[in-house]
């Protein structure tokens, strides 16, 4: 069957039909085309092995092997299209959906994902990511900022300061996210914004990673004494990225402007009728 | 009336790298989500009776507006940004058409999107419309349920026939 797209005069979105995943983003203005493959996957939290009994905690990010395993390798996906807003619901699993919309004059994709409770049944705890793969050629370097302000270059396996023996793979290469990290080939530049700090990282090429949830078994003995094992309701969290395909040369005003409007959100009230005080600037 | 001492006092409490980050016990991560609701709580102005669930009930904020009888209600959107900003308002509403109108009385495009999900709880149907805001500044929307149009027993009329 056709490709599944959403689009407006900005920017548009295709889905595989046979996945229900993203797999294309193009920037109508710029005429960028760049096949992004978005999905989740988890790690393994690591209880410790034969390297070292440090086990992943509410302190410490430590997988038990390299490679992260699918949530799902496809998504069953439903299409809602109004002249205000178009999205695409993908859902993953029991415990892991999204939502693709897209609204009039929207220059970027908004992805609220929702994701947990997450299973341990099987006696594993888990570290949820959504991932985005693409053809960039990043050549090892990914960018994250500061506290919203600064941008920060990031090589993999490397430190700018000393001589780094890489005894993590992953974890090792994942740092800060306040609101932004982006990957660039110096023509294209993916940028994901998020609406709250998250660890993230570019693992291999083209590839950029955010961790959006996590439910660990064993405490990583850093003093909380408590496997950061979420019963209640913060077993469930729901949160956005916002996704922009510029050229480098480009991207900053968008993603700034868009962060911006995104870490000074509007608030909405909502008031019995009666005298409505105009707008006031 | 509304307070927002109590909200300005759990976030100086929650700026402690537990809160920030999640690195506490449990227990200790339930009382910084309680701080922050009972700040949250003392903020709201009460009693609208928008909810859902009648006057009173402040849990059901905004969920389901537009309940037979509150079928009008207004909404101001703040910009805390100093440049004009467009913005998608989405409210929980129970199904219906509604007429919103802006700050001059002109009304604008609205939608009301109906989620094709089992469980409609889980998705209420929205109330969607574009608030054009000010630099630092609010507007204010008018919403009103327009009366559910009962078709009229009638016989269609024929339809003249144009020669195309």
């Amino acid at each position: 069957s056709p490709a599944l797209t959403i689009e407006n005069e900005h920017i548009r979105a295709t889905f595989d039909p046979d996945t229900g995943l993203l797999m294309e983003i193009m920037n109508m203005n710029q005429r960028l085309l760049l096949p992004v493959r978005q999905t989740f996957f988890w790690y393994n939290a690591s209880v410790g092995d034969n390297e070292s009994d440090q086990a992943s905690g509410a302190y410490i990010f430590r997988p038990n092997q390299q490679k992260p395993l699918p949530v799902s390798r496809w998504a069953q996906i439903r299409l809602v299209k109004t002249p205000l807003v178009q999205e695409v619901h993908q859902n993953f699993s029991a415990w892991c959906s999204q939502v693709v919309r897209l609204y009039p004059g929207q220059r970027h994709l908004e992805l609220e994902w929702s994701v947990g409770p997450i299973p341990v049944g099987d006696t594993w705890g888990k570290e949820v990511i959504s991932r985005f793969d693409t053809p960039l050629e990043t050549k090892g370097r990914f960018y994250t900022d500061s506290n919203g302000r600064e941008i920060l270059e990031r090589r993999r396996d490397y430190r700018p300061t000393w001589k780094l023996n890489q005894t993590e793979p992953v974890a090792g290469n994942y740092y800060p996210v306040n609101t932004r990290i982006y990957i660039t080939d110096g023509k294209m530049q993916l940028t994901v914004l998020t609406d709250r700090s998250q660890g993230g990282s570019s693992l291999r090429d083209g590839s950029l990673e955010l961790m959006v949830h996590r439910r660990l078994l064993k405490d990583d003995e850093r003093g909380v004494s408590e496997p950061l094992m979420e019963n209640g309701s913060g077993a469930w969290v729901r949160g956005r990225h916002l996704v922009l395909l510029d050229t480098a040369q480009a991207a900053a005003a968008g993603h700034r402007l868009l962060a911006e409007q995104e870490v000074l959100a509007r608030s909405p009230a909502l008031l019995h009728p009666g005298p409505a005080p105009s707008n006031s600037a | 009336s509304g307070d927002s001492a109590p909200l300005n006092k759990a976030m100086a409490v929650l700026q402690h790298h537990d809160a920030v980050s999640g690195t506490s016990r449990q227990h200790v991560a339930d009382d910084y989500a309680r701080q922050l609701a009972a700040g949250w709580g003392s903020c709201e102005v009460r009693g609208t009776g928008l909810g859902r669930h009648g006057g009173g009930d402040t849990k059901g904020r905004g969920r389901g507006l537009g309940k037979k009888g509150q079928g009008q209600f207004q909404v101001i959107v703040y910009n805390p940004l100093g440049r004009k900003v467009n913005w998608m308002v989405r409210l929980p509403v129970s199904e219906g058409v509604f007429v919103v109108k802006d700050p001059n009385g002109r009304t604008v495009p609205s939608d009301v999107v109906i989620y094709p999900s089992s469980d409609s709880q889980a998705h209420p149907p929205e109330l969607l419309f574009s608030a054009s805001l000010p630099a630092l500044g609010f507007s204010t929307y008018s919403v009103a349920q327009v009366p559910r149009w009962k078709p009229q027993a009638r016989t269609p009329q024929p339809i003249p026939r144009r020669s195309w």
